[in-house]
């Protein structure tokens, strides 16, 4: 089982390599049809990478991918009270790297493996990202976690909502005479 | 005060109502701006073919919007051009880059038609990020270099409007753009001999120099004509509402002195991105290796 849900996703890669699929120049249906293989590639994986996690990881069960993380569209942590962020690294060393999570909530509590608080920022949603999801996402906030990961390593992040409220600032720039900036704290 | 300013360990950036001014002291400025392609005269614009009809691109909006936010690990600052067009510098801390993450689309092609204003045409655009600072990167004749990566692997100084195997000779004189654009896979960058300025691209895009001390980097394109080079439809993706593409994207940016800039490492970061997996309703820890 474990080897046909790669050949999957290995064919979907094959298929994808063909000269247009590289330089974008298949017509619109082929583009439809390279994206769906490759996401039912992408699909079929996921359970073997979840064993594999479980299994050298000790992480929990029910991992997802949320896809649109990066427009703000995640309905499960935008719903979540509490939940566990986890980052693997592929690469031979450390990284830091920063987790965006869609999130309804305006404070939380972030601990990492052995305990300790890991410093977030909760943004609000910006026009620009509600714009491109529109109907698609309802988060209010993003969190953003800067993961520190070692090379091979999968780091695991707890997340609690917590209710003491905002803890960042914007500033607006606006020039209202000549070239003079001015700005206003919000 | 400077709250026109974001700022980490490494870099400080100043912004005006025209968006970026200054990175560590020297004047940059970045702009979303677009070409119109050329379409119903000789070789459309197209999938294949890139073939803007004037030199200079037009300008979305002369004003953006300037917003900044300070917080606990970031400092970001989101300049809007438009509905379609804006992009969020963020500056994180301890890091030794500039993230800036452009959002471009759905893009309009509707417009007024130069031969009549009353009537609207459609009209393909090919969106740019340009970004123009100080560095002096014109060459002893005074054409500007750039250098581009190989497929990620080695760099190459180009020359606007030279070839170094044969006699260049640009027969669409009027925008000569065209031309000047190349394959960056990885990587563009402009040095003199005491600074550098390097993007990093998280996807294959095309980019060149068009002029001094500039780095062009084509971030989008909505096409309403077929170049008629084999795809036999415009470059027209209905995208998820049907209105076109939108599209989101990040550059990295490095700033230092020539010789001593070091993005390998982000190079490799991009590249070997971390994957992330979230589990609702649920805290454990794991074993870590």
């Amino acid at each position: 089982r474990g080897d046909l849900a790669e050949f999957k996703l290995a064919s979907a890669f094959g298929v994808g390599q063909h000269h247009d699929g590289i330089s974008g120049t298949e017509q619109e249906h082929v583009v439809s049809d390279y994206t769906r293989q490759l996401h039912r590639g992408r699909t079929a994986c996921r359970d073997i990478t979840n064993e594999v996690l479980e299994k050298d990881f000790e992480a929990s069960k029910g991992a997802i991918n949320c896809e649109y993380r990066n427009v703000s569209i995640c309905a499960d942590t935008e719903t979540a009270k509490e939940f566990t962020v986890g980052v693997y690294s592929p690469a031979s060393h450390a990284f830091h790297y920063h987790v965006r999570v869609p999130v309804n909530g305006s404070s939380y509590d972030v601990t990492n493996q052995v305990g300790e608080k890991v410093p977030v920022d909760v943004v609000p949603v910006s026009d620009n990202t509600k714009n491109i999801r529109r109907n698609r996402g309802f988060a209010k906030n993003e969190l953003w976690i800067t993961a520190k990961t070692d090379g091979l390593d999968f780091a695991t992040f707890n997340v609690k909502e917590t209710s003491d409220g905002l803890d960042f600032a914007t500033f607006n720039v606006k020039e209202t005479s000549g070239n003079d900036v001015v700005t206003s704290l919000t | 005060g400077d709250s026109n300013m974001i700022e980490n360990e490494n870099y400080k950036i100043s912004f005006g109502s025209l968006g970026v001014e200054s990175i560590n002291g020297m004047p940059i400025t970045n702009e979303l701006l677009y070409f119109n392609s050329s379409q119903g005269y000789g070789q459309n614009s197209g999938a294949y073919i890139f073939r803007p009809n004037k030199t200079d691109p037009f300008i979305i909006n002369a004003k953006p919007s300037v917003e900044i936010t300070k917080g606990s690990s970031v400092e970001f600052a989101t300049v809007t051009w438009g509905s379609w067009a804006s992009q969020v510098y963020r500056l994180w801390k301890g890091e030794n880059t500039v993230e800036v993450e452009w959002s471009v689309g759905p893009i309009p092609v509707e417009q007024k038609c130069p031969w009549d204003s009353k009537q609207t045409c459609k009209w393909g655009k090919e969106v740019i990020s340009r970004y123009q600072t100080a560095i002096k990167s014109s060459d002893t004749q005074g054409r500007p270099t750039v250098w581009t990566d190989t497929s990620g692997r080695n760099k190459l100084l180009r020359t606007k409007d030279h070839r170094a195997c044969f006699n260049l000779n640009t027969t669409d004189a009027e925008t000569g753009v065209a031309g000047n654009y190349y394959p960056i896979n990885s990587r563009i960058a402009i040095e003199d001999d005491s600074n550098l300025f390097s993007v990093l691209v998280d996807r294959a895009e095309a980019g060149g120099s068009m002029r001094e001390g500039s780095i062009d980097l084509m971030i989008h394109r909505r096409i309403t004509a077929d170049d008629h080079r084999g795809v036999d439809e415009p470059l027209m993706e209905p995208g998820q509402f049907g209105d076109g593409l939108m599209v989101r994207g990040r550059h990295f940016l490095f700033l230092g002195k020539s010789g001593s800039l070091d993005d390998k490492p982000m190079e490799e970061k991009i590249l070997m991105k971390p994957q992330v997996f979230l589990y609702p309703g649920q805290t454990f820890q794991t074993k870590s290796s």
